[in-house]
């Protein structure tokens, strides 16, 4: 399984993007990570190839939040064969902004010597979640009630065999903030906020019964398409 | 700690959803 950083959120172990025979000998895996404010994708490059591979290059397509390298691919030697290289290429989210489909769908083109190579990944959108996430409590209350039931989602977070605290603060690790805590008629009842790159912030309601490990999560966001990729988060970070 | 009415609303806004 991944990592959890000590100053950041979960990390999902490398996974390949792009197999070496559809890249002429060039194998590259990678992940995301959001570390102390800085978004980063951390890649992994493999020379599957018989000849030398130089003069790499990375771009992205336009994209939901604009995510961007914010330095040139840098890889300090020629890659001989079998070699590998781990490289962090450090992220930005003033690029470009498309919607995508899925919402967190990244195109992505590779260069080297030999040819130009694309591939798609999905990045989770919690490296999205910014450190400032946390709402004012009565600005909280008033979004809340602003927000229209009909942009009200509802998930079930199943086999989680976590207490309220401690859901809480791997949330937080993650940029996800409590803001109040109620317990009625035995259930813990947290209400919670975190805010994306691009402004939109999302509330949160996390119902969890003592001893029972299936949460139930609403979620209330005036852009309602987001709230799918925050469950998945959600699930993301509290499993692992 | 002040009373500044939030902690209310927020316990208010716990039983709305539990009991609605």
């Amino acid at each position: 399984s991944g990592v959890g950083t000590l100053s950041g959120s979960y990390v999902a172990p490398k996974a390949v993007w792009l197999p070496a025979m559809k890249a002429k000998g060039l194998e590259i895996s990678g992940t995301f990570t959001r570390q102390v404010g800085s978004i980063s994708m951390d890649l992994q490059l493999t020379n599957k190839a018989l000849q030398v591979m130089t003069d790499f290059a990375i771009q992205f397509n336009r994209n939901s939040f604009g995510l961007a390298p914010a330095a040139p691919l840098q890889v300090h030697a020629p890659l001989s064969p079998n070699q590998t290289v781990e490289l962090s290429l450090p992220l930005n989210t003033v690029g470009s902004v498309m919607k995508m489909e899925p919402l967190n769908n990244l195109q992505v083109a590779v260069k080297n010597n030999i040819d130009v190579f694309y591939f798609s990944t999905l990045y989770p959108l919690h490296v999205l979640f910014v450190e400032d996430g946390k709402m004012d409590r009565q600005m909280f209350l008033a979004t809340w009630k602003d927000i229209p039931n009909e942009n009200e989602a509802q998930f079930q977070i199943r086999d989680c065999p976590l207490n309220t605290e401690t859901a809480s603060n791997k949330l937080q690790s993650s940029n996800i903030f409590t803001v109040a805590k109620r317990n009625v008629e035995g259930q813990d009842m947290l209400y919670q906020s975190l805010k994306l790159t691009n402004g939109i912030w999302v509330l949160a309601e996390l119902r969890i019964q003592p001893g029972n490990p299936n949460f139930t999560l609403s979620l209330k966001c005036r852009a309602p398409e987001v709230s799918q990729h925050v469950y998945q988060a959600y699930e993301t970070i509290l499993k692992n | 700690e002040l009373d500044d009415g939030l902690d209310e609303a927020f316990s208010r806004l716990a039983q709305s959803r539990t009991n609605p």
